[in-house]
């Protein structure tokens, strides 16, 4: 980014849009980023509550952010990402967007329900719960 | 040996699963397509309409089920690392009652002889039965002795005669009662695995069996509680089951496949039952030195 910064100091300065240590800030600390956020759900909210005893709150939680250009290994991108990236900036082809902010890992979660019948069944499900982003 | 056989056909059946099943297919809860949790996401997806409605669970039934979420998953609602077990899924059934005698005999206690059935239309094609319990709930501890020992008696009678099936000899075996809980509750489990394997295994929907249950007291019990008969609830049917297919969790089966060069074909695999089995305990103390 060496160029890109002497490139921009060239430009005028207007005084009043332009200040440095904000410009300078967003290549130190990316905004915005791809990354885990919570989301805590009861399901009384769904009103499931009358068939889901247990668990009362469930944190499935989402992936949200931007894909820096170069994900390398932070993420545990593979490389077909990187690829990705270069046809999305190139723009060899208008419907390849640029990769996405996904969940890469999960964890497990147990739910108690009641079936339709009355009858109580405790089941354990895979993937329920992201534990992990990854771009791709 | 025969549990990581086991293993092995699970692990491949589920890939075949996985193959098989098409997510995209949303199936409508009330059917005998999946069970659980799935359908009513699906059904919520498709037509907007809320999860799933129906009859009302016994209350003691919730309470022991909700007693055995906590012992098996975390406050956030996570399978406890620490299981041992091999089954994901745990179902327990309210009997509907066909008959019922009762009649109080002095020397062993009360003697009851209920005609119950069990509906188990739920079980879906990918459960893999483990193991099967009677539940007896008392509700009334004060009058069930703490330890006694009981008799208890089963006589299938099968919905309809099939002429596959051999009309099963009655069963009876005693135990030590052993009440799970100190508190106002108490369950008492009766492992019935080896008489109702085959019917469940068979895929049955549904099972007609008629129980006696006597306790006999503790001859130090006080006179008192010796006069005072014992109010037993019909018993529920718990069913351990594992379920095979790709969207339940087999957490333990990657728990135990990481030790698995600690077993050698001589070696017992993981329990099938909870923790206690005393090879399942020898292992890990080997493992330990």
């Amino acid at each position: 980014g060496e160029d890109t910064v002497s490139s921009e100091l060239q430009k005028p300065l207007g005084p009043a849009a332009f200040n440095l240590s904000e410009y300078f800030k967003q290549f130190l600390f990316p905004q915005n980023e791809c990354e885990l956020h919570d989301f805590r759900l009861s399901f009384s909210q769904l009103k499931w509550d009358s068939w889901i005893v247990a668990p009362h709150r469930y944190n499935p939680r989402y992936c949200k952010g931007d894909c820096p250009r170069a994900v390398g290994q932070r993420y545990g991108s593979p490389v077909h990402t990187m690829v990705q990236n270069i046809i999305y900036e190139k723009q060899l082809d208008d419907s390849v967007p640029r990769p996405s902010c996904v969940p890469a890992q999960y964890s497990p979660l147990s739910v108690l329900t009641v079936e339709p019948d009355g009858s109580i069944a405790y089941k354990e499900y895979e993937d329920m719960i992201a534990t992990k982003c990854t771009c791709r | 040996s025969q549990a990581s056989r086991e293993e092995a056909q699970i692990a491949t059946s589920a890939e075949l699963e996985s193959e098989a099943e098409p997510w995209s297919l949303p199936q409508l809860p009330g059917g005998r397509g999946r069970s659980g949790l799935l359908s009513p996401l699906f059904k919520v997806l498709c037509d907007g309409s809320g999860g799933a409605s129906g009859l009302q669970a016994d209350s003691g039934a919730l309470r022991y089920m909700k007693r055995l979420y906590k012992v098996y998953a975390t406050k956030e609602g996570i399978p406890k690392s620490n299981r041992s077990h091999l089954y994901n899924t745990v179902r327990l059934f309210t009997p509907s009652i066909q008959h019922k005698q009762a009649s109080v005999d002095q020397a062993t206690g009360a003697v009851q002889s209920v005609g119950l059935q069990f509906n188990l239309d739920r079980v879906t094609a990918v459960e893999h039965p483990l193991k099967s319990v009677l539940l007896y709930t008392v509700s009334d501890s004060a009058s069930f002795p703490s330890a006694a020992q009981c008799m208890c008696h089963l006589v299938w009678t099968e919905p309809e005669p099939s002429s596959q099936m051999l009309p099963r000899p009655p069963h009876s075996f005693s135990f030590e009662s052993q009440p799970k809980s100190r508190k106002k509750y108490k369950w008492v489990e009766v492992d019935v695995t080896p008489l109702l394997q085959p019917l469940v295994a068979s895929a049955k929907r549904s099972i007609q069996v008629s129980v006696n249950f006597t306790c006999v007291r503790d001859q130090l019990q006080p006179p008192s509680a010796r006069d005072s008969p014992i109010s037993l609830v019909p018993p529920s049917l718990l069913l351990y089951l594992n379920d095979r297919s790709a969207h339940a969790y087999h957490g333990w089966y990657s728990l135990h496949n990481k030790g698995s060069p600690l077993q050698g074909p001589g070696q017992r695999g993981p329990s099938a039952c909870p923790p206690g089995g005393g090879a399942a305990r020898a292992v890990r103390s080997r493992h330990r030195r």
